[in-house]
């Protein structure tokens, strides 16, 4: 059949809800013994923090979009969570193999990794359904809740957003072109804009990096 | 996915990318 918009939209949205399907709202029995080979077990701090985040998201959502569409914003999150887990473990998978380690304490008791892990998989949900308002289940297309409303609710920089795309587009391999293009258009944006905010950790690295190099220069401030 | 741009060089991974190596 002839690829339109709205075909290649509702392919995106079929092909997310296949991978996801089959996945669990919790952490699966591969995740729990990484998490026990951890020198400091993370699962509390990781269950926490989706519950956490997850009454902010819905929260925001039904801000934006409208009390009435907060049970939508609940399903999105979940397959948000879905999506995160599998990522998550798929990730630890590569880097067992990469780095030959079994304990992976300090990425996995880091909170910024989890916020941008799981921003990300929030954010491809979002886009997902975002992408053709006739499913949008009803809400308001007037309502912008695409890229970065996500970055505001979960309170992450968008640097720390960036850190985490390319490492999730190697691990989820049934992400859709339309996916991994708009996961590419949010990179771009971040560097271009989004990362030279003043307060973006990405000064930091910069002053990092020259310190190392002995070069004791000041970071520009931002031109406003 | 062959038209993304991979721009992470050989030995790092997220593992590097949050400090946690």
């Amino acid at each position: 059949l002839p690829q339109t918009p709205v075909r290649a939209a509702m392919n995106t949205i079929q092909q997310l809800m296949m991978i996801l399907n089959s996945a669990s709202d919790k952490p699966s029995d591969n995740l729990i013994s990484y998490f026990n080979n951890c020198t400091v077990n993370p699962k509390e701090s990781i269950l926490a923090r989706v519950e956490n985040l997850g009454n902010i998201f819905k929260e925001k959502f039904a801000e934006a979009v409208g009390q009435g569409c907060a049970e939508i914003g609940s399903q999105r999150y979940m397959l948000g969570v879905r999506l995160y887990y599998r990522v998550m473990e798929s990730m630890l998978k590569s880097e067992e193999e990469r780095l030959s380690v079994h304990n992976f304490s300090k990425l996995l008791n880091n909170n910024i990794f989890h916020t941008s892990l799981l921003a990300c998989a929030v954010e491809v949900v979002m886009a997902t359904y975002g992408r053709n308002a006739s499913q949008n289940d009803g809400i308001n297309t007037e309502t912008n809740l695409s890229f970065p409303w996500i970055l505001n609710v979960l309170d992450l920089k968008a640097f720390d957003f960036y850190k985490v795309i390319e490492s999730f587009i190697k691990a989820e391999a049934n992400l859709t072109r339309e996916m991994i293009k708009h996961l590419e258009r949010c990179e771009h944006r971040i560097m271009e804009s989004l990362a030279w905010q003043s307060d973006s950790p990405l000064f930091d690295l910069i002053k990092q990096s020259k310190d190392r190099e002995g070069q004791a220069d000041q970071p520009e401030p931002t031109c406003t | 996915p062959q038209d993304y741009h991979f721009g992470l060089e050989e030995g790092e991974g997220i593992s590097e990318l949050f400090d946690c190596d």
